[in-house]
Parts: structure tokens; C-alpha cells; sequence
């Protein structure tokens, strides 16, 4: 059985791409088969793992729109076991595309499922989402099973999980009656700065189980890592950054049994 | 005459919000009239002033939308001569509710225009733009005279700014012949880190003169400042991001003259 996970925050640069690369390559690298599903137009994801863009004609907008199978689009990468179906700029007219077609929320889900059927057992579906609560992020709450929202320690980070709470609980009461919050992952985490551990103290006491207790710390060997296409726990499996992750793995584990 | 500017990327987290707060409040200490018009459903801009969630009855949504008067919206803030029209999460649904209007990407420009010739003499317009190039974003790129691309010196920030550079073209070959490029603006930059370094390197051998001498150092007080509820530049005068915003001033008034 599939587990869709889909990694959400609306706030920009929090650390949703690098997440979704680190703990789908750690949860590679212990065997199971893992697929990711870029969802924003920027291809972050996508160069995270090398995808040139001479590689990206059938893209994640060809899986929406276009309904191509899924095993036409999907691509190999560098990391055994670890799939993408990347993206590129055409994903911007998402919206416009869809405009007022029926059900325009439960593509993504429909084609998804689908194409799953048809191609190689997945263990995990990881879907990288674009920093805003639109109908591609909306799509992939509704075609997830579970949820990960990477929560920068700074101050304008907090400003917006509000609403991004209050949109997962509609979606839960009308499309996707399963969607469960995995956990809220503290990302950037600056123990020399006393707003992170203000903020760590403040987002533990208010959404206490909800908060993994691994946290990311800020740590330069991680945004170098697109930069040679590879993910931070390749690109440097040792560093600081790289041990968080691998933690992260172990604990996102633990939390899927018993979620 | 009043100059419209606005503060653009679709990268996530690269300072935009940052950049507007900072570089306004400069302006408005040498008593220039600004007005900052946050269009970003977080309100991350309203918030680094001070304004409350109650005080935010009447948002740039109602600009837009409801088109409501300017003087009715507008409030002023803790520091002189700046004024802010705020943002609440209506704005979340400006995509749908403009749904199929004639000029829909027209509509900014035609209320604050009209705005503008009812209340007093504003110097400065700044817009702060969401992360994504969306029909807001578009209507403040129909809106402005200028813009400024804040760019931060990290490996994933390069990928979206050839399509922000031919988005931009586009709506100057359409609904907007003045628009112009202010600047590109490095922000976080760390002089530690060889790949900001190799990024500026690479920018301004490829932008040359579009990018401002002026680079933002990664500094934790102007992360502080908006839990506060200040701009970097009251909260920490003299911290090395401020008195980098401060040069910023300098050199956005003669690019200004030069533009
Ligand atoms: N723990 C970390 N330490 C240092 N840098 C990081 C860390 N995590 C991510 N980064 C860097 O910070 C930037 C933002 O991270 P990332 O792009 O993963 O965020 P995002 O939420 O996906 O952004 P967007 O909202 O634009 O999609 C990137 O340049 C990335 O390399
Ligand atoms: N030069 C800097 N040094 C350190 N931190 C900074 C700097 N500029 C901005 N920040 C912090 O980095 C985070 C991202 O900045 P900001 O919110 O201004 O970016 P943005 O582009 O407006 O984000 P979004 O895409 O979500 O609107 C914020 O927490 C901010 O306080
Ligand atoms: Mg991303
Ligand atoms: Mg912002």
C-alpha cells in the first residue's frame, strides 16, 4: 500500500524542497521504493536531483492536464530506488488549464491513483508543493494521506500556519476524509539565536505531538548541495544537516505507525 | 509625482517582505510621503509594521475587490510619514473572485490610480508581492513604474529569474510600456560562504549594471525585528543589515534619476 505524503507550508523558503529531497533519499536508501512528484514551476525539486531541463517535456502539468501515463513521465534519478515526475514553467497555468472544469481539486488524485495502479509498486509518493495555498498545493491535499509542514523558526513563518490549519481541516471535512498532520518539522534551527528558541518553545507548547523532535539546523552544506544536483544527505552525509535528516527518517517512521 | 514600485520574485523566503519594510521606512525618514500596499494573504507587511489583525478590517482585498477608497483603507503606521494598506487572508480568494472579469490584471492599477488623486501627495508606492506569479502579482507588475528583484545568493534563487525576466517583458509588451527594471537587489548575502560568492560573481557578470552595488549581509536583528514589530532599520540602526538598507536608500534614488 502506497503512502502519499504531501509537504505543505505557503510560506516561501522554508525548506519544503530540501525537505522532501533529504527524507525521500534517506527512506531510499533503506530500500523502498519512493517517488517524487514536483508541483511547482520553479523545478526546484527537479534540479535538486539533476533533472536537466531538456529532460522535463513530459512534466507533473502533463500528469494534470494532459492526463499522460504516469510511467511515460516518470523519471530515474541519480539516487537508486528514488523516482521523480518533474516540473517545469508549464505548471503556471495550472490554474488557468483547469478553470472551471468539474472536480478541478480531485485530478491530481484521480490521475495519480491511477497511473500508481499501472506502474511498479511504490513504497512512498513525496509531493513538493509551491509556496501558496492554491489548487496545486490543494490538489495534493487532496490526493495525500499524510502531511509534513516544514516551519522556518523565524517570526513571519508563524504568521501563516494558521490559515494553512484551517485550509487541512476543510479539505479533511470534504475531500480527503484521511488526511492526518504527520508532524510539523522546526526547520533553520539557530541555537545561538534566542527568536529560534523562543520560537521552538512557543510552536512546542502550543502544537506539542504535532512538532517532530528531530529539528533541522541551519546548515550551509545543505543549500550547497543543488548546486552539484545531489541532496544534502549525498552531497554530504556527515555534516550537521545531513545527521538531521537521517534522524528525521527514523522518527517519520516511527510517527507513520502510529499515525 | 508619484513613483510605484514594486518588490518581486516567485522564489519563496528571498527578503521581499524584508526589502519593502526597510527600504520604505529609509524613504519616509528623509520625509518623502510612502505608501506600502502589502498583497500577500500572510500579510507578513502588516505585521512587521505593527498592524493588528483587528485593525485589518479593510485590506488591499477590498482595494481590489469591494474597490473601497483609498483613504478609507489606508492606516498609518508607528513611523512617520508611512502608511500601509493592509492585507488579511481574503486576499486568498482574489484569483477566484476576479474569475472571469474584463482586465482583471487592470483592476489594481485602475482603483489605486484613482486612490491616489483622492488623498494626499504619496512620493513612494511600494507593493509587496506573494511568492508566485499570480494575478496580484501581475496586477502590481501593471501597476508599478519599477521594480526591484530581490535575489538571494543561494543556488535555488537563480532557477525562477529567467521566467520573473520574461514575465516581466511580457506585461511591459502589453499593459505596461513604462515598466522598468530598478534593480536586482543580492539580499543575505554571506561573505563566509563560497557559494554567495560564486553567485554574485555569476549575477553580475550576467546582469551587469541591472544589479545594485548594495548587497544585503545575512544579519539575525532583521530577522528580529518583526517580532518587535519594527523595520531592521528602527529596531537595530546600526546593525550591519540596516545600515546596508540605509546605503540601499542612497543608491535607489539615483538609479531612480537614472531610470
Ligand atoms: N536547514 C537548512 N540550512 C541552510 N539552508 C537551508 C536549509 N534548508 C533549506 N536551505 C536553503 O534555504 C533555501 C530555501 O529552502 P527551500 O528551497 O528548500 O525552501 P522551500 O520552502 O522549498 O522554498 P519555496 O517556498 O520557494 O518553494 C534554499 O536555498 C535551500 O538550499
Ligand atoms: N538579510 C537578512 N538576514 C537574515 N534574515 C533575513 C534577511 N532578510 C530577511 N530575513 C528573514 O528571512 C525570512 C524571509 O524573508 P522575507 O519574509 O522578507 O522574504 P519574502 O521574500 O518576503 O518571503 P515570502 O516569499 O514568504 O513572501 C524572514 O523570516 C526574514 O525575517
Ligand atoms: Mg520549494
Ligand atoms: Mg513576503
Amino acid at each position: 500500500q502506497t503512502n502519499l505524503i504531501t509537504v505543505v507550508n505557503q510560506k516561501g523558503g522554508v525548506g519544503k524542497t530540501t525537505t522532501v529531497l533529504n527524507l525521500a533519499t534517506c527512506l531510499a536508501a533503506t530500500g523502498k521504493k519512493v517517488l517524487i512528484i514536483d508541483l511547482d514551476s520553479q523545478g526546484n525539486a527537479s534540479t535538486g536531483l539533476g533533472v536537466l531541463p531538456e529532460d522535463r517535456k513530459l512534466s507533473s502539468y502533463d500528469l494534470i492536464i494532459t492526463e499522460e501515463k504516469l510511467s511515460n513521465i516518470l523519471k530515474g534519478t541519480k539516487v537508486p530506488n528514488l523516482f521523480i515526475v518533474p516540473a517545469n514553467s508549464d505548471l503556471a497555468s495550472v490554474d488557468m488549464d483547469l478553470g472551471n472544469t468539474e472536480q478541478k481539486a480531485l485530478r491530481l488524485r484521480r490521475c495519480l491513483i491511477k497511473g500508481l495502479s499501472e506502474t511498479r509498486e511504490f513504497d512512498y509518493v513525496f509531493m513538493d508543493c509551491p509556496p501558496a495555498l492554491n489548487l496545486l498545493t490543494v490538489n495534493s491535499l487532496v490526493t495525500a494521506k499524510m502531511v509534513i509542514i516544514p516551519l522556518q523558526t523565524e517570526f513571519f513563518a508563524l504568521e501563516g500556519l494558521s490559515q494553512l490549519m484551517v485550509t487541512i481541516k476543510e479539505i479533511r471535512n470534504t475531500f480527503n476524509k484521511e488526511l492526518k498532520i504527520l508532524g510539523v518539522l522546526l526547520t533553520m534551527f539557530d541555537k545561538r539565536n534566542n527568536l529560534s528558541i523562543q520560537i521552538e518553545e512557543d510552536v512546542r507548547s502550543t502544537l506539542s505531538d504535532l512538532v517532530f523532535n528531530t529539528m533541522i539546523p541551519r546548515n550551509v552544506k545543505l543549500s550547497e548541495a543543488p548546486s552539484y544536483s545531489l541532496p544534502g544527505v549525498i552531497y554530504d552525509r556527515k555534516c550537521l544537516g545531513s545527521i538531521a535528516y537521517q534522524k528525521l527518517a527514523a522518527e517519520f517512521l516511527k510517527r507513520e505507525r502510529n499515525t
